[in-house]
């Protein structure tokens, strides 16, 4: 039996098993636009540094701060007015700053949200122009590439604690469209990207150098890079495929292993990930940890990977409100964080 | 894998790489 609570908060918890996954909590965001995004946050709130979730509206971005039994009551919003957010980007360990991403098919801004020391809500534009990629990394730092072919440019940001200040570092462009980040686990210094040519790129990012390029085939294009480890003198990065062609009796491999030899370029396929038989659809949206890799399908489900089992564990169908629409995983637990375009964010124990 | 597939497997290629990489 589900309870829904009060408004801000509406709380379902019931005894409601997917596979690996237990239904423990549901935010409901009275705004009427669309939800695009979720996320959690280290923010301090009442001088206690906790971990809350962050949720995002078309022009609305807020902080949700726990309660007891899992309930959350929604403690700060930012506005936004010209342009509509897309994406949150979490600043991974930073307390009191994450960043979003504002655009309408494309990032057109970056603009980093904070408090001021007297609780006043501030938010500050770190980059504008045409950004293909960006991610938040560990050490308040942010990565982007913006510029289109002859003025492509990769930017490495560094904010400081109060989010008023930043450095900048250019790092050297790979000179063709990077899809997405990834930072190397076991490696602070090293990063990856994907790029639209099917190349997989390393930096330094130290000295701003571009270690190597290296072409990963044709077979699966405009790869995303999701995480990446370093182990033994290889990498073992995880790929998912947005582009990838559904074949009927199989499906296509949502996500997919694969490991580089840095020294040589030369990689294999390790494993794909594919949906349990009888279910379809190509990967919309999704994020790894650690050993997780959850996506939303074109199907409107979503599905939970255990990357060293290698199989699918849980499955999340569309329910009566509707298809998924975003998915991530919690920083400090192993929660997954589920959302409709409705505005509900459900809060499932992994 | 192995050596076959990957070629020769080195434990420092972020720091060689570095040292061959243009600045």
């Amino acid at each position: 039996q589900a309870k829904v609570a009060e408004d801000p908060a509406e709380i379902w918890c019931d005894s409601l098993k997917l596979g690996n996954l237990q239904l423990v909590s549901k935010l409901k965001n009275p705004s009427d636009s669309c939800s695009v995004d979720v996320s959690t946050v280290w923010w301090e709130v009442t001088g206690c540094k906790e971990s809350c979730i962050i949720t995002a509206c078309e022009f609305t971005v807020s902080l949700w701060k726990s309660l007891d039994n899992w309930q959350w009551r929604k403690v700060y919003t930012w506005h936004f007015t010209e342009i509509p957010v897309l994406q949150i980007i979490p600043l991974w360990d930073a307390c009191n700053l994450v960043c979003v991403a504002l655009g309408h098919l494309e990032i057109r801004e970056i603009r980093l949200l904070f408090c001021s020391d007297d609780e006043c809500l501030k938010q500050s534009l770190v980059k504008s122009g045409n950004i293909k990629a960006v991610l938040g990394l560990r050490h308040k730092r942010l990565v982007c590439s913006n510029g289109t072919l002859h003025d492509h440019q990769v930017d490495l940001m560094t904010f400081s604690r109060s989010g008023r200040s930043k450095e900048k570092q250019t790092l050297m462009s790979p000179e063709e469209t990077i899809l997405a980040f990834a930072e190397v686990q076991g490696m602070q210094d090293a990063l990856l990207g994907t790029t639209l040519m099917s190349n997989i790129v390393i930096w330094n990012l130290k000295t701003g150098q571009l270690l190597k390029k290296m072409q990963i085939g044709n077979s699966y294009q405009a790869s995303i890079c999701h995480t990446a480890y370093s182990d033994m003198g290889l990498l073992f990065v995880v790929l998912s495929h947005p582009h990838g062609k559904e074949i009927e009796s199989m499906g296509s491999p949502v996500f997919r292993l694969i490991v580089i030899n840095p020294k040589t370029a030369l990689s294999v396929d390790i494993r794909p990930y594919s949906l349990p038989q009888g279910h379809t659809g190509r990967f919309l949206d999704g994020e790894v940890k650690d050993n997780l890799a959850a996506a939303v399908l074109t199907s409107g489900t979503i599905a939970v990977w255990d990357l060293f089992l290698g199989h699918c564990t849980a499955l999340l169908l569309p329910n009566s409100d509707g298809n998924w629409s975003f998915v991530k995983w919690s920083g400090t637990d192993s929660c997954l964080l589920a959302g409709q375009k409705n505005g509900s964010v459900f809060v499932y124990s992994y | 894998c192995s050596e076959s597939d990957l070629g020769p497997i080195s434990l420092n290629w972020f720091e060689e790489l570095t040292s061959e990489a243009p600045p």
